[in-house]
């Protein structure tokens, strides 16, 4: 409901909030659209699915937490550079990047999706969902890639995913937040950015798609999690010392 | 403070994958 909303927000100040928020997600992004677009004909060869396919299970997964982790760091910066994250108290900044930081990489995933050929970029080349067999997660691998595909199919803007992401993190509805308030004034001024961009992107009727897709973030994430937890109850001395301590903070404390 | 060192210390830093 937009009945919570602040009433107005002068145009020049959503203008400005949306060209902060799009210029943090540009200089965050991690791979330039141009970088990706010279890297597209890139895909794996058959041998080298065959050589992800038969690594052992925890070698994948230690290769895919080290991914993950490293699109994380970037987003843990995205985050910083948007206005007034900073000003949150550093449990509130940590209880949104806890929760959303995964979501946000899920969002940015569209940029690195190759639709036609069902395929992403992943360790130096474009893999379609048969790379990752070896984690022993065809379920979650299907859905991740089927929600890149419908993210692709929006051909959201730059500047449009940009405010989508920062308004993702900034769900003011996450458990444990300390000043939820302050939380929700940045999350409805960003959306209000977000409305304004579409407006004048003349892309208002998709704002409800974007919205409706939340669901399906939180429900990918909360099922990364799930396995996470089953692989560790199997190799709990491998994630233990052997993955990356940002993503163990974040998905097994 | 000390289950997030590594969030704390990203938040803390002034010097990023991005600047790296």
């Amino acid at each position: 409901s937009n009945g919570d909303l602040p009433p107005t927000m002068p145009m020049a100040e959503l203008d400005h909030l949306a060209q902060i928020i799009s210029k943090s997600h540009l200089e965050t992004c991690q791979y330039l659209r141009e970088e990706l677009q010279q890297m597209s004909w890139q895909s794996f060869l058959q041998d080298e699915v065959d050589s992800y396919q038969n690594k052992p299970q925890e070698v994948m997964w230690q290769l895919c937490a080290v991914k993950i982790t490293e699109a994380i760091q970037y987003v843990v910066e995205f985050a910083k550079r948007i206005d007034g994250f900073m000003d949150l108290c550093q449990n509130d900044q940590i209880v949104l990047l806890k929760a959303g930081s995964l979501e946000v990489v899920l969002l940015r995933m569209c940029r690195v999706f190759d639709s036609q050929n069902n395929t992403v970029f992943f360790d130096g080349k474009f893999a379609g969902p048969e790379v990752f067999k070896a984690l022993g997660c065809d379920d979650l691998i299907m859905a991740v890639f089927d929600f890149a595909k419908s993210m692709c199919l929006l051909h959201l803007s730059e500047d449009e995913l940009a405010l989508f992401s920062a308004f993702i993190l900034l769900s003011a509805d996450r458990s444990w937040l300390q000043e939820k308030l302050q939380v929700e004034k940045l999350q409805q001024k960003t959306q209000l950015a977000l409305q304004h961009v579409l407006q004048k992107n003349q892309r208002e009727d998709g704002v409800l798609n974007k919205v409706l897709r939340v669901t399906a973030l939180r429900s990918l994430c909360s099922r990364h999690t799930e396995k996470l937890c089953a692989f560790r109850a199997v190799y709990p001395d491998i994630v233990r010392t052997h993955f990356p301590p940002l993503y163990k903070e974040l998905f097994s404390a | 403070k000390e289950k997030h060192k590594i969030l704390h210390q990203l938040l803390q830093n002034s010097t990023s994958p991005v600047d790296l």
